[in-house]
């Protein structure tokens, strides 16, 4: 319990899991831990409140680890909540972001195909759910959400790895995330999904070519939060609408909670574009976490001052 | 320890199909074939001019080069031993 944390390692849950209680218990004025449901194996989901305890505070969920195997993912939110904790109160635009916003940050969302992916099968991608009465497990949490659920750039066989489940939130993870998500909603004004590979960022829609009514804005914040990223390394991100930059897709989280009423809604695709894929070395997890903060830092301004 | 299932000689190939010919190569390949889709997410979403990058087990690499290769499809080998590269993610620490 007192061992400290490395930000610069890739954490099984266990470890993953004893900290988001030992953070909780170290910052008791900017962080709880709220157990927002079970996973299909009987694990807990820990969610990360984060933000200086006050009244009614608008806030940006954020989510890692939807696919099991990209393991840069939940390094970044545990990376993200170490630089909430460490720099409030010395870092001007986070102390502004923490005594106005709270961030809702769970840091792996689909823990079941983690922990496989630790113990099992490093490239296992899906939850490890056997709800389709077949032999292959799982279901890609990614196409399970109720947006268009099933209709476009999914499968319907549970063995394939965009299967989309047998139907819109089907999962248990995906039916918490949404339950929590749709109790807070008078509070979410943004939504952030981690996932990786390609350097992308990403916002509705995936599952049709029609704009959102707020496209141009969105696509404003996008290219202001690349341009951020990039001024650290130069890395370069692609950014733009989902169905056109990456593919169409139905049933994924950042449509679902656009349509819920999440005017800010993004997916991010971190490092990097192939060399490493979803095996990117420990080394790379701080300048990529580094860079990224800036981007999420760029959106989180921005919801804080224009979100109703 | 990082990962039971062995992916000693497991390649990831690098395609860019140029054309629909070589889309519908790699999605009839696909069906054959194990192949995994690391990006896109499926050969479902494989369209022209897109780098499709897939992992191959390395009983099944040889025939997909040789498939490949007999259809004039130009591919790279991205990483040519997974367990290898599993194994560096750690950058020679123990976790």
């Amino acid at each position: 319990f007192t061992a400290r944390h490395c930000y610069t390692k890739y954490n099984s849950w266990d470890t993953i899991a004893a900290w988001t209680a030992r953070i909780a218990k170290k910052y008791p004025k900017l962080v709880s831990r709220i157990e927002i449901g079970n996973t299909f194996e009987q694990r807990p989901m820990y969610l990360l409140q984060v933000g200086k305890v006050s009244g009614r505070k608008k806030t940006i969920f954020m989510d890692c680890g939807i696919h099991a195997r990209e393991w840069i993912s939940p390094a970044f939110c545990q990376w993200f909540v170490k630089q909430a904790t460490r720099t409030y109160g010395k870092d001007k635009t986070m102390t502004y972001l923490l005594d106005n916003l709270n961030f809702y940050v769970l840091p792996v969302f689909n823990i079941d195909g983690y922990v496989w992916s630790w113990t099992k099968d490093r490239l296992w991608r899906k939850n490890r759910s056997n709800n389709s009465n077949t032999d292959c497990i799982g279901t890609d949490l990614n196409r399970n959400f109720n947006a268009a659920w099933g209709t476009v750039g999914v499968s319907d066989d549970p063995c394939d790895e965009i299967y989309c489940g047998t139907a819109a939130e089907s999962e248990k993870e995906t039916k918490a995330v949404a339950t929590f998500i749709r109790e807070n909603l008078h509070s979410i004004k943004g939504y952030l999904t981690i996932h990786s590979y390609s350097q992308m960022l990403l916002f509705p829609y995936g599952y049709t070519s029609r704009k959102a009514p707020n496209h141009d804005e969105l696509n404003k914040v996008a290219e202001e939060a690349v341009e951020a990223l990039s001024s650290m390394y130069g890395t370069k991100y692609k950014y733009g609408v989902s169905a056109t930059i990456i593919y169409p897709t139905s049933g994924s989280s950042d449509d679902w909670a656009y349509d819920e009423g999440i005017k800010y809604s993004f997916g991010f695709e971190l490092r990097d574009r192939g060399k490493y894929g979803f095996l990117l070395p420990q080394s790379k997890i701080k300048p990529t976490c580094k860079e990224t903060m800036l981007a999420v830092m760029h959106i989180a301004k921005y919801v804080l001052n224009h979100a109703s | 320890l990082v990962s039971a299932s062995s992916f000693d000689r497991a390649k990831v190939f690098r395609v860019k199909p140029q054309n629909e010919r070589q889309v519908k190569f790699i999605k009839d390949l696909a069906s054959i074939k194990q192949l995994d889709f690391w990006h896109p997410d499926s050969a479902l979403h494989v369209v022209t001019h897109m780098e499709v990058d897939f992992h191959v087990s390395a009983d099944q690499s040889r025939a997909v080069q040789t498939f490949m290769e007999q259809n004039r499809i130009q591919y790279e080998v991205l990483l040519h031993n997974l367990q290898e590269e599993i194994e560096k993610q750690f950058d020679g620490k123990k976790n």
